[in-house]
């Protein structure tokens, strides 16, 4: 997380720091044997990751002392199916759950986040949160969980956004913009979620309700930070036939 | 079927002379045996007869003889002057069988030629009742009644008598044997006329047991006694109650004993008469009753039905535990209860108890917890309440929480389910919020 803060303990309990080989990513605790996650942390260069690799740790905001907590088990990854990204260039559908062996028992420190309440608006403007372990400023990975609010950036803007990015990097193969995807960040950079934070959530507050839910996952970007680029998160309210579909197979 | 070793004798037949209808021949003397079955009367007549008259058949002849007895000698031609020709009237042999015997001499002087006879014979039943004596004289075939019958005849009796083993006289029966049906009437030969002499009559009411019979006498009753009215000694003639394990009383004089319960299944009466005397003789009717059981005791929380005064053989009571209780029986919880009162005059099975029912734990709420509101050991009508822990769970919308322990010994909701609520986990509520005032 770029210009955030450190999160006091219990202030973000549905997070959950994922480990694959030394690499880390964010998730969130959705019920009691499920966590969702982007697609992008289970399947790396268009191949699963091994369940038997994953590593998933919840209960506190400090990443050491996570990851000296004994892992939950999992008992299946279910990345999205039509989730295809072999070239790092295509993020479209990237989300994914997982399955607990055990079923958690929720406390301060440990939480479901909502899910997208029906009918659920993206307003562009309205300010969300995005959290994770993932690099600070200065290419500085976070020890302990940071936080920071972003709006939601309105989807022509960040088409623009990415066009410019294209134009800018012609090299580079900028991934596409789809419509299960929308953008959060500042135009003046600086603030932004990072590498380690994909995966975890990008919360909006239900006024009525005065609930967070899971209104994105943090997916990809532009490098993070960068003056008139933003973060780019799945559109979770669009998973939610999936999601309950999926759970319940399951 | 078996081919019988001897056959018996036909029914009928045919005779004829030889030859016949060829003339016979001359110096003849030939003999035929006729019979038909025992029981039947032989019955001889006579087709044709052309046999040469002379004076008393003397020339040629046909004999007819019963055991060497001749019966007719016949000879000559139907309506001929001479000779002895028996026409168109059939000759009935005293018994079952005759003997002819046909004699010829050796000439026949005579231009005709005479044919001879033919004859059939057949059996023809004896009316045996019609018979007025028995050959011995003793008196009637039968003493009372005389059914005749093809070839033979039976005897019987009016009622009150029976046949004695010489199967033609009768005498005055007992009455006797194994009474079983649930009621009757028994009474002394002939009753009631005076009993006769030598009489050893037994009679045995034998019913099922579970019932118990009473006899009860008819007033007219008179036994005759030695000694007082009021002390009678039956010392000639009696009549002998006898009831397993109880010394058998012997009844006499003219005083009914009127009704007398016996408490048993199975009585036996002998009546005794010498050969003097006078008895009036007696009657009685006896009726059953079913044994008694006793009362059953009051079963707490419980009834006992069906609710009876008295219960008796066969009677079955049920008990059934007021709703909330359970049946108990030898420290055991029985599914139900029956018991039947034996022909012993006892229950089958002793009655059980009812005991309050048992819900049990009740079962856990995951995420939550139970406890107590009202009563204690999970028994009958107990309640519980659910909840489940706040501020991470809640339950559902609408779901109960008070569970009552129920007569199916269930824990149950106001709305009769037994389905326990579930703890829904709360989302994004954090009990920690993000708080910053710098601006």
């Amino acid at each position: 997380i770029m210009g955030g803060d450190k999160a006091p303990d219990k202030t973000i309990p549905w997070q959950v720091m994922l480990s694959v080989d030394g690499s880390r990513g964010g998730a969130i605790v959705i019920g009691d044997r499920w966590i969702m996650t982007a697609a992008h942390n289970l399947v790396q260069q268009g191949t699963p990751v091994l369940k038997e690799k994953l590593r998933v740790f919840v209960g506190d905001n400090d990443a050491e002392k996570l990851a000296k907590l004994t892992p939950l088990g999992v008992a299946s990854l279910h990345p999205h199916p039509e989730y295809n990204n072999p070239d790092d260039a295509n993020y479209n559908h990237d989300i994914a759950l997982i399955k607990l062996q055990q079923s958690l028992t929720f406390h301060a420190a440990i939480m479901p986040l909502c899910l997208p309440p029906e009918g659920a608006t993206y307003t562009s403007g309205q300010i969300g949160m995005v959290s994770g372990f993932g690099i600070k400023e200065h290419d500085i990975i976070a020890n302990e969980l940071r936080y920071i609010r972003l709006p939601v950036v309105g989807e022509d803007k960040c088409q623009d956004s990415v066009k410019k990015a294209k134009a800018a990097t012609p090299i580079t193969r900028i991934p596409l913009l789809t419509d299960n995807m929308f953008c959060a960040g500042v135009p003046e950079g600086g603030k932004d979620s990072c590498m380690g934070d994909s995966g975890g959530a990008y919360v909006l507050k239900d006024d009525s309700t005065k609930r967070f839910w899971a209104a994105g996952i943090v997916s990809w970007g532009v490098g993070c930070g960068q003056s008139g680029r933003y973060g780019v998160y799945t559109r979770v309210a669009k998973y939610i036939g999936w999601i309950n579909k999926t759970m319940e197979d399951n | 079927c078996w081919r019988l070793a001897r056959s018996l004798p036909a029914l009928h037949g045919e005779v004829q002379s030889p030859q016949f209808p060829q003339p016979y021949p001359a110096a003849l003397s030939q003999q035929w045996d006729l019979s038909v079955p025992e029981g039947y009367q032989l019955q001889l007549s006579f087709t044709q007869l052309d046999i040469e008259p002379s004076a008393n058949c003397y020339y040629d002849s046909l004999t007819v003889l019963y055991d060497k007895k001749v019966l007719a000698k016949f000879c000559g031609q139907e309506n001929s002057a001479d000779g002895h020709h028996p026409g168109n009237q059939p000759l009935l042999s005293p018994g079952n069988r005759l003997t002819l015997v046909f004699q010829t001499d050796d000439t026949n002087p005579e231009p005709h030629q005479h044919l001879g006879f033919s004859a059939h014979y057949q059996a023809k039943d004896i009316d045996e009742c019609s018979a007025p004596d028995p050959e011995d004289g003793s008196g009637p075939l039968c003493s009372q009644f005389c059914h005749n019958t093809l070839g033979s005849y039976m005897c019987s009796c009016r009622h009150g008598y029976e046949l004695r083993p010489d199967q033609r006289t009768c005498v005055l029966s007992c009455g006797g044997g194994i009474f079983d049906e649930p009621e009757g009437t028994l009474s002394s030969p002939g009753y009631p006329d005076p009993s006769p002499h030598g009489l050893a009559c037994q009679y045995v009411i034998s019913v099922e047991p579970g019932f118990i019979v009473t006899l009860n006498f008819t007033d007219s009753f008179h036994i005759e006694h030695i000694g007082t009215q009021n002390v009678p000694s039956c010392l000639y003639h009696w009549l002998q109650v006898s009831i397993p394990d109880k010394e058998p009383q012997k009844l006499c004089g003219g005083k009914s004993p009127g009704l007398m319960p016996t408490n048993s299944h199975t009585v036996q009466l002998d009546y005794h008469t010498d050969w003097a005397g006078l008895s009036q003789g007696w009657s009685l009717h006896y009726t059953t009753q079913r044994v008694q059981c006793a009362s059953p005791s009051y079963v707490t929380n419980g009834r006992v039905t069906p609710n009876f005064l008295q219960y008796y053989y066969r009677d079955y009571i049920q008990v059934r535990c007021d709703s909330g209780y359970k049946l108990i029986m030898d420290g055991r919880e029985i599914k139900s209860y029956a018991s039947m009162c034996q022909n012993n005059g006892k229950w089958h099975l002793s009655l059980p108890e009812c005991h309050i029912i048992d819900c049990g734990e009740p079962e856990a709420l995951l995420n939550g917890g139970v406890k107590f509101i009202s009563g204690s050991q999970n028994q009958y009508l107990s309640v519980i309440q659910y909840h489940c822990n706040e501020p991470f769970y809640s339950l559902l919308g609408g779901a109960t929480v008070s569970y009552t322990c129920a007569a199916d010994r269930k824990w149950r909701d106001n709305l009769d389910t037994h389905v326990i609520p579930s703890c829904i986990p709360v989302c994004g509520q954090p009990t920690e919020p993000i708080s910053g005032f710098q601006r």
